[in-house]
């Protein structure tokens, strides 16, 4: 797994052509919901399950 | 038929009657629970056509001396219903007789994805027309395969062939010991790789989460069949350690909407592998059975 096999699938999983400017001071401020973090943790934990098959 | 755009196509339908029989083949404990399937070949003795036969044939149809034998697997639901897949299908001449091989794989893997208990494995051999159309021959009727019997080890009797590889020694062994280093010629396994995003320049106030992950990567060498083997299956690779189960990867970014910042989850497809395993490249892929 390369640096560049993560960036080009968050690129592509974002339909982005390119990583976008974020200013640092906005970034500070940001606070993440909890349904977000929801969210993610829900991901995180079915990841352990949902198996994909490789080649 | 409706559309305003394509003449209406008249087909006709050709009746191809075929004669056909049903094989049931016990399959527990034939399969070792630690084995690989490689390949499953189903052997049917073709008796010989009587001579008579074949005059009167060949006077009929001096041109057309081939038959069309098709095997599809047959399951039946729980709830009686019934469907089937098509598996292997091949011609063979009324002036042959003898074993016939055909390549029943699939049919055992599509078996081995059915809940257990499983019932025996049901494979429908069908003979048919060599094709559709008014030249074709009734070669089909001439072809004949000895049947399964009831007691069963009558001679020519159908044969299922397995052929299997045994995982203990030519598969992966799981994760890889994180004491003792992968040396040159160790077994194929699965070992720890850390991906840290905070050192990713690109990720800097993008990524919020998370900081980094286990992403794993599958090392070592596999044990290649023996030589009888690759003789069999020349279309057959070396056996690789690959990464045969992978899982996705949730991360939080800031994403610019409605002129502020907002966090959001987005989900990276295989970007963790689950599981190594030694795997040769093209060998079949099981196709996944529909529910």
């Amino acid at each position: 797994l390369t640096e560049e096999q993560i960036l080009d699938s968050l690129l592509q999983q974002l339909h982005l052509s390119e990583v976008p400017i974020v200013d640092k001071a906005a970034v500070e401020g940001l606070v993440i919901p909890a349904h977000v973090r929801a969210q993610y943790v829900a991901l995180l934990q079915r990841g352990h399950g949902a198996r994909s098959r490789g080649k | 038929r409706f559309s305003q755009n394509f003449r209406e196509v008249v087909g006709r339908f050709l009746a191809s009657e075929a004669s056909s029989h049903l094989l049931v083949f016990d399959m527990e404990q034939r399969l070792p629970p630690h084995s690989e399937l490689v390949q499953a070949v189903l052997r049917l003795f073709q008796e010989p056509v009587p001579r008579a036969a074949l005059r009167r044939h060949e006077r009929l149809f001096p041109r057309s001396d081939r038959a069309r034998v098709t095997v599809q697997w047959l399951h039946v639901r729980d709830d009686g219903s019934n469907r089937t897949a098509l598996i292997d299908s091949r011609l063979v001449s009324i002036h042959e007789s003898g074993w016939k091989a055909l390549d029943v794989t699939e049919a055992v893997n599509f078996w081995q994805q059915l809940r257990s208990p499983r019932p025996p494995l049901l494979l429908q051999v069908s003979v048919q027309r060599e094709h559709l159309g008014p030249l074709a021959s009734s070669a089909h009727r001439l072809v004949r395969f000895a049947p399964q019997g009831p007691s069963g080890g009558r001679q020519g009797e159908p044969q299922l062939e397995l052929h299997t590889l045994d995982l203990r020694d030519y598969g992966a062994q799981g994760n890889c010991d994180p004491k003792a280093p992968v040396t040159k010629g160790a077994r194929c396994c699965r070992q720890e790789m850390y991906i840290d995003l905070q050192g990713m320049k690109w990720a800097e106030n993008w990524v919020l989460e998370p900081p980094g992950f286990l992403a794993y990567e599958c090392v070592g060498t596999c044990q290649q069949p023996p030589e009888s083997l690759n003789f069999k299956w020349p279309f057959l690779g070396p056996r690789q350690c690959v990464a045969s189960e992978t899982t996705s990867l949730p991360v939080i970014v800031s994403i610019q909407e409605g002129g502020r910042l907002q966090p959001q989850v987005v989900s990276l497809p295989n970007m963790r592998v689950q599981t190594c395993s030694c795997a040769s490249d093209g060998a079949l892929v099981p196709r996944k059975l529909e529910p």
